[in-house]
């Protein structure tokens, strides 16, 4: 079963087109293997991306020198989706 | 495990597995022998039965709607929401006159698990599975986006050629069994008047097209109904969404399922996306299960009340 510890989903909300096609940069650098949950539309539109652990602290240099306004949405997506599956195992018995 | 006996004590409030969803129903299906049958359209890739509930009072190929959720396994709330739907219409018909009226004139074909080896992988091996099952020849990745599949713009920008990207188009229009089996049904059923395929997450009601700026025939009756629809929504718990066409509303996507629908002529083409927009994404807890169906319900209601009064 593959578990996702220390993945985090960063909410990044683009101020102008520039920063919206530094984003879509992003989905190009496979090596970071990015999930987008909500992809890249407009400027103001929040973008949500899960970022595995191997890539956080890169890709948060990357919006960070960018000058990318972001937020973490999901802190540790593991420990929510033990929520999920405990509360689908109490809810079933 | 206490199965539920009935769909009565069938807990909406919570995420089932897909054997669960299957029993739930086989058991419609039974409770409700003279309203509720169940359609096998086809298969997935690893053969578990691609299941079509369909609610009709009589009448022969009566006008019909379509809805589907699970096509992106992911997105829990939506498969989770379907169970809700298919009771409430069984629940409202005789009760609710503006959906007796739709169901003693149209039919509601209603597909629950679109995407059942992807639903059934998310629960057993990768919550975060999004695509098909099926392997894809000289590459390691697996799967399809189910939403880039179907033969509208298909392969143009707006989806990948890259196997192992979410959003990967597959090898051909129709490559994926899940897309084909709905693609021929439709076809050989010829009266759809309304398809609506829903989706998860940010709160959006979107119609055709996706794969080219250029504006559908029917855009402005589309864009007001949408606007009635998310109104209506809005109406319950204050849930505010964006509609409009998926490429002004979101981005460019080639390939999409209402796309294709549209350019069959069935004009209420539409798709959802359901809850979040807080701070759980795909994770949505059980608790807004229920409230996000009623809410989605009421903008069901609105399409197929329009669809019902606007015969074409």
């Amino acid at each position: 079963k593959e578990t996702f510890e220390g993945h985090q989903v960063l909410r990044i909300v683009p101020k102008d087109d520039v920063q919206l096609s530094l984003i879509k940069d992003l989905e190009d650098m496979i090596e970071f293997e990015l999930d987008f949950w909500r992809g890249v539309t407009d400027a103001v539109t929040p973008v949500d991306i899960r970022v595995p652990f191997h890539s956080l602290q890169t890709v948060k240099i990357y919006l960070e020198t960018q000058g990318i306004e972001y937020s973490t949405m999901i802190e540790d997506l593991q420990t929510m989706l033990d929520d999920e599956q405990e509360e689908m195992e109490s809810a079933a018995r | 495990v206490t199965q539920p006996r009935n769909t009565d004590s069938y807990d909406y409030g919570r995420y089932h597995p897909i054997n669960e969803i299957y029993d739930f129903q086989d058991m419609l299906v039974a409770e409700n022998p003279n309203m509720v049958s169940k359609i096998v359209i086809g298969q997935s890739y690893e053969g578990r039965p691609l299941n079509v509930l369909k609610f009709s009072t009589g009448g022969t190929n009566r006008p019909a709607i379509w809805i589907d959720t699970g096509i992106h396994s992911r997105e829990w709330v939506t498969q989770a929401s379907g169970q809700w739907f298919a009771k409430k219409i069984v629940t409202d018909y005789g009760r609710d006159p503006t959906l007796t009226a739709i169901l003693n004139k149209m039919d509601i074909f209603l597909e629950i698990v679109t995407n059942p080896d992807g639903y059934y992988y998310t629960h057993n091996n990768n919550r975060m599975w999004r695509k098909t099952r099926k392997p894809n020849p000289g590459s390691n990745c697996v799967g399809v986006d189910p939403n880039r599949n179907w033969d509208a713009g298909f392969g143009g920008p707006g989806a990948s050629g890259r196997p192992c990207s979410e959003t990967y188009h597959g090898p051909r229009a129709n490559s994926e069994s899940e897309v084909k089996s709905i693609v021929d049904f439709v076809k050989s059923h010829g009266n759809f008047k309304a398809f609506i395929s829903i989706h998860s997450y940010s709160q959006m009601l979107l119609y055709p097209y996706g794969y080219t700026r250029t504006p559908v025939k029917d855009q402005a009756e589309l864009h007001s109904l949408a606007k009635k629809a998310i109104t209506d929504l809005a109406s319950l718990y204050g849930t505010r969404y964006r509609y409009g066409s998926i490429i002004s509303t979101i981005y460019q996507a080639s390939g999409g399922t209402i796309d294709w629908t549209y350019n069959q002529g069935i004009k209420y083409s539409y798709t959802f996306e359901l809850r979040d927009t807080g701070r759980y994404g795909f994770i949505l807890p059980p608790s807004q299960i229920i409230p996000t169906a009623q809410e989605t319900w009421l903008a069901l209601m609105a399409i197929m009340d329009h669809t019902y009064k606007n015969p074409y």
